[in-house]
């Protein structure tokens, strides 16, 4: 399986939809201080379901949708969809599978599973096993690469152990 | 599930020490099973020694010589079970022109069986891409995806 | 006592404010005093807006406009109350090739009446040196200094 | 006043003795990976009189001595001086200072000013008032730039006071 697109649409400084196609390989996303690349990593973790607001850099979880600019209003709607091809290693039968969250300003959220509304267990149990939720050692920035190091030896055999 | 951690741990281990090898071009390190006796309650501590340095706590090491280590753990992870894609957001922030091509050289064998997305301020690293995401803010506050390069 | 610490404060927020506006080409930020009445009791809120954008908490910025207020904070503090020396290891390194440009400026005109040591990686901040002194290992585990480079 | 020079003997792995002379301006330190720049910063902190072995990044004060290579033996002593101009900010009549350090293996540690062992106190004194301390906001590094931002209010207060 590999990622094949990450959507976003009124996630953190990502007014407008935007869509990012991945192919196999390395793709690199280069840009200014503030332009937003964190935001699209953050944008993963959040539609995988990560619960912390903390984790992405925010006091409520309401911060990660569009706040506003100089000329712009801010949304109700935060919304983050990402594509995978499926080669067999997930248990349904579709070829691509889609991921989706919203969060709405009031407080609603969805989680979606090829555009149909589920609970974050069902994406939870879908990938279970794949190596792909919120917390892996696959989603890695250098703060936490550092930490890694200097971590006590019980927290860092939970990253051992996830690939056990 | 004892069986299955030992195997992992062992497999890991080895893929540590010969990445940890390749990537500092020689120098020894490991990891070890440390406050029980009991695989499933141990802690895993991890002992890096840089070529011609002797051995001492890894908190001794530098900046650039910790991001090494740890990539170096990573990727050993990795080659022992490849996820479907891995983010990497600035992990090559603190090495130097060398360390990077070290890093981006292991990077490219990885990229084989698994999906890389690489956010990063350096040139080597850039250079080492497939494709190129360039993401801007010409209207303050806003994100826009402006580029894309693609090799060949 | 309590005469000076607002003395300082007032001085450095205004530093502050004024060095945001520079180092971000626009923008506003400040400090004020938060959880007491009292100035000797109260603790420091800092807010920071870049141009364009919304005022919002400071974890939400990104890992180079930290590293930039923080620089703006500090170099605020020197304007203040210049220290005879200041010793600064990588603080360079999240920020973009832009933002070294104005950070390098700022160090610049501090330099006249600081002493600054730079550790860095990155060229633009080398190019901005009087002198430059390299360090390497040719032989594993010791450090020599090898080369002094003097402008002009 | 300024830092005129830095002089490591047997500090980290500056193993032979190695003299920093220093200009006012700007002066930077460059190298590869692990070649020892951070090691002079540690130096001139632990020169002023750090106490945290942990600080400078070891679990013991006497992780600070050269513990040997593939090609050199361990050395039993670390030293360190550094050597100020005096323009008046002192109040001492000497137009230069000399703080030195010592430390040696099996325990025993000095504190010298101008060659003449003292009291960690007379250096910490001497040096009141002038921000010149091992915890000063003068000797900044990344890690501790960015704490300062998620810093909690009381704690930055601390920054500002040392200026007032
Ligand atoms: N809810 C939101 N609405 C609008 N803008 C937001 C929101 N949350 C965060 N931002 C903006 O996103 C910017 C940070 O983006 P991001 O962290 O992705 O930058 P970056 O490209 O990773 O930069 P760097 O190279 O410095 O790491 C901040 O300036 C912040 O103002
Ligand atoms: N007591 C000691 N004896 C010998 N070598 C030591 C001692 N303490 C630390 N070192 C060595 O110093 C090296 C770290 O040096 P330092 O942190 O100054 O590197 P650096 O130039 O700052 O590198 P980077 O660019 O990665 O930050 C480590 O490799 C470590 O082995
Ligand atoms: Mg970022
Ligand atoms: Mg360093």
């Amino acid at each position: 399986m590999h990622l094949q697109s990450v959507a976003l649409h009124g996630f953190k400084s990502f007014a407008d939809k935007t869509v990012l196609t991945l192919r196999p390989g390395v793709t690199a996303i280069v840009g200014p201080n503030g332009c937003g690349k964190s935001n699209v990593a953050d944008a993963i973790r959040w539609a995988l379901g990560e619960q912390s607001p903390k984790t992405l850099r925010g006091q409520r979880m309401e911060d990660v949708i569009f706040h506003g600019s100089v000329s712009r209003r801010p949304l109700g709607l935060a919304e983050v969809s990402l594509v995978f091809t499926n080669d067999g290693d997930l248990a349904v039968p579709w070829s691509e599978v889609m991921v989706g969250r919203r969060l709405y300003r009031d407080g609603e959220s969805e989680y979606l599973l090829n555009r149909t509304a589920c609970r974050l267990k069902d994406i939870h149990d879908l990938f279970l096993g794949t190596g792909v939720n919120p917390k892996a050692y696959a989603l890695m920035e250098q703060e936490r690469l550092a930490h890694l190091l200097t971590a006590r030896p019980i927290d860092r055999r939970v990253f051992i152990e996830e690939a056990a | 599930a004892q069986e299955r951690f030992v195997q992992a741990f062992e497999a890991i281990n080895a893929n540590f020490q010969a990445l940890f090898a390749r990537l500092f071009e020689g120098g020894r390190a490991g990891l070890c099973l440390v406050e029980s006796e009991d695989p499933l309650e141990a802690g895993i501590e991890l002992q890096a020694q840089p070529r011609g340095k002797r051995l001492q706590a890894v908190s001794l090491l530098s900046g650039g010589e910790k991001a090494l280590t740890g990539l170096a753990l990573l990727f050993a992870i990795f080659y022992f079970r490849p996820s479907p894609f891995c983010l990497l957001d600035e992990v090559d922030a603190p090495l130097d022109d060398a360390n990077i091509d070290r890093f981006v050289r292991v990077l490219r064998e990885l990229s084989a069986q698994t999906q890389f997305i690489v956010i990063t301020h350096n040139r080597k690293t850039m250079e080492a891409a497939d494709v190129l995401y360039g993401i801007t803010m010409d209207e303050p506050g806003l994100s826009r995806l402006v580029s894309v390069t693609l090799k060949d």
